[in-house]
């Protein structure tokens, strides 16, 4: 448990951090659903 | 020539996409004899492939959905409704194939396919919604028999001839009932020279054509009941989009 620990932290701390209020652009394909699907 | 720049990669949800989707709809529609109108509900894919300078070619995935609005109703697109869920939705996958050149888009191909929702998905939201049926069921084809009969029986005006049926569904439980759709074309016939010759009825001249359609919904059991709607669409239809009669829609292609 603790070595699985010490990896999680790391992979935080590499982490770039975001701009507040940032938006990850939506995938361009497929598009938005307009009705619903089936 | 020099070469022209790479395409700058479009989204699905890109205007230009979606400009390019309803020139194709559109094309889609005004090319269909049968059927319904559909409508888009998703760009799936789009990819642009560049000619030369303000020459591209667009490739479209599209997936649309059934609408309530005929192909020969004379109602725009934009005011047609989308089927629901419930009423059994109809999904048409499509592949166009368009040029743009100097901002003008064009179709070069296209095909579609269309398939029904699955009956299982929808009984499990919905256990007691009829499911659509096949077009040559007998319940279906005595039903719409027995509306159109009514109809014509009842009406004042011309004799209504069958042009195609659009959907059926069936409810089983709790009790047994037939819907139908069809489209209906006016005959120079009244009610009375249809009883002697129904063959000799001609349908009016195009210019004078009264094309319509028609609900009806049969209760089978607990108790027989016919109810019936026709309304007459009282427009000129192009003539690319007259159905050859007597020619009835088998199947649920878009193309």
């Amino acid at each position: 448990p603790v070595a699985k620990r010490a990896v999680a932290e790391a992979v935080q701390h590499d982490k770039v951090p975001r701009p507040v209020g940032f938006v990850p652009p939506p995938p361009p394909c497929p598009g938005k659903i307009r009705h619903f699907r089936i | 020539v020099p070469a022209a720049p790479p395409p700058a990669p479009l989204g699905c949800d890109d205007p230009e996409a979606e400009a390019a989707a309803e020139f194709a709809v559109n094309y889609i529609n005004g090319h269909s004899r049968h059927g319904y109108k559909f409508a888009l509900n998703r760009i799936d894919n789009v990819r642009v492939v560049s000619q030369g300078l303000n020459n591209d070619i667009m490739f479209l995935e599209l997936d649309l959905l059934e609408t309530t609005c005929h192909i020969l109703s004379p109602t725009p697109l934009a005011n047609c409704t989308v089927r629901s869920f419930t009423q059994h939705a109809v999904e048409g996958d499509c592949d166009v194939k368009l040029q743009k050149l100097n901002g003008k888009l064009s179709v070069l191909a296209s095909k579609c396919h269309s398939h029904a929702d699955s009956s299982e998905d929808l009984l499990q939201m919905c256990p007691d919604c009829p499911l659509l049926a096949s077009l040559n069921n007998t319940e279906v084809l005595a039903t719409v028999t027995a509306a159109l009969n009514d109809h014509n029986s009842k009406s004042t005006e011309p004799y209504l001839r069958l042009l195609e049926i659009g959907r059926a569904r069936i409810q089983y439980h709790p009790v047994h009932s037939v819907f139908v759709e069809f489209a209906v074309a006016a005959t120079n016939c009244s009610l009375g020279e249809a009883k002697e010759n129904v063959e000799g009825c001609q349908l009016l001249p195009e210019d004078q054509s009264n094309f319509g359609f028609c609900t009806a919904s049969r209760l089978i059991r607990p108790s027989e009941d016919l109810s019936v709607d026709c309304q007459l669409y009282g427009h000129q239809v192009p003539h690319h989009m007259l159905p050859s009669l007597p020619e009835y829609s088998t199947g649920q292609d878009t193309s």
